[in-house]
């Protein structure tokens, strides 16, 4: 049996509003001690990985590994009925379920939901991410690096990033002009939200395309900062926090000059 | 021109 009750369905809400839009189904592993997806997007560009520890559950019980074949839709549909201080329990079997149920229970505890939902087969491609240093991170407010790509996007459909010592380079460029953003590393990191930390081993100038991106950021309401990490010889990762329990991961290849 | 990069150019499909 499978069993996971979240104190805040609105935390579930917001990872589904954050992963949906990129893989429209994924396989949700819960083993013992966590719950992780995988997903790429249809053209293999973009990849999500979520991880979800047990500890972020009020109750969570796995008696076996279990893989819950998931339309992100289907479970969307569901989870806009719930509010977000309701609490969510999944619930699944644990020899090859072909359903999940969710159960909403209103805080008040005057109102309960549920919900039964089919399980998809997917025979979905898996991607080995090897552990990788990065010549650089870039730790910033959330909703500065959203308002970033969204004001870039107007420009051009790929930001070039460029990190140095000092700053980070946000440009993008097309017919109607071409545009730079720069943020300069925060000399006191006073309110960590609203600073910029640049931690650069040596320069890295990458080119991503702003349409994943901006798919990227959906996850913004999940935590108020967004870390990236930038190699010239390997994908763009973009993170954010699941308090500490867990994790939203974006993986994006560059875009390179032909 | 930018030509985009798949990941499978970077990580190896399990």
């Amino acid at each position: 049996m499978f069993e996971a009750k979240l104190q805040q369905g609105g935390l579930l809400k917001k990872i589904l509003e954050s992963v949906k839009d990129l893989v429209v189904d994924g396989l949700w592993d819960c083993d013992g001690a966590a719950i992780t997806l995988q997903g790429m997007d249809s053209s293999h560009v973009a990849l999500v990985e979520m991880l979800l520890r047990a500890e972020a559950f009020e109750h969570y019980r796995c008696d076996r590994n279990v893989t819950l074949g998931m339309n992100h839709n289907h479970l969307s549909k569901i989870l806009k009925c719930a509010n977000n201080d309701d609490i969510v329990i999944l619930k699944a079997a644990d020899q090859n379920p072909d359903s999940c149920s969710l159960i909403l229970e209103s805080k008040n505890g005057e109102k309960t939901s549920d919900f039964v939902v089919s399980l998809v087969r997917i025979d979905t491609d898996q991607l080995g991410i090897p552990e990788t240093e990065y010549s650089a991170h870039v730790k910033m407010s959330s909703g500065e690096f959203q308002r970033i790509c969204r004001d870039l996007s107007q420009f051009g459909d790929a930001v070039q990033i460029t990190c140095s010592k000092q700053d980070v380079k946000f440009s993008s460029s097309g017919e109607t002009g071409k545009a730079n953003i720069t943020l300069t590393h925060s000399a006191t990191v006073d309110k960590e939200e609203e600073s910029v930390t640049v931690d650069l081993k040596e320069p890295v100038d990458l080119t991503f395309a702003l349409r994943f991106l901006n798919l990227f950021t959906k996850a913004t309401p999940i935590s108020d900062t967004v870390t990236l990490s930038l190699s010239q010889e390997a994908p763009l990762v973009v993170e954010y926090k699941i308090g500490d329990s867990g994790h939203i991961r974006y993986f994006l290849a560059p875009k390179i000059q032909e | 021109k930018q030509q985009q990069i798949g990941l499978s150019h970077y990580y190896d499909f399990l």
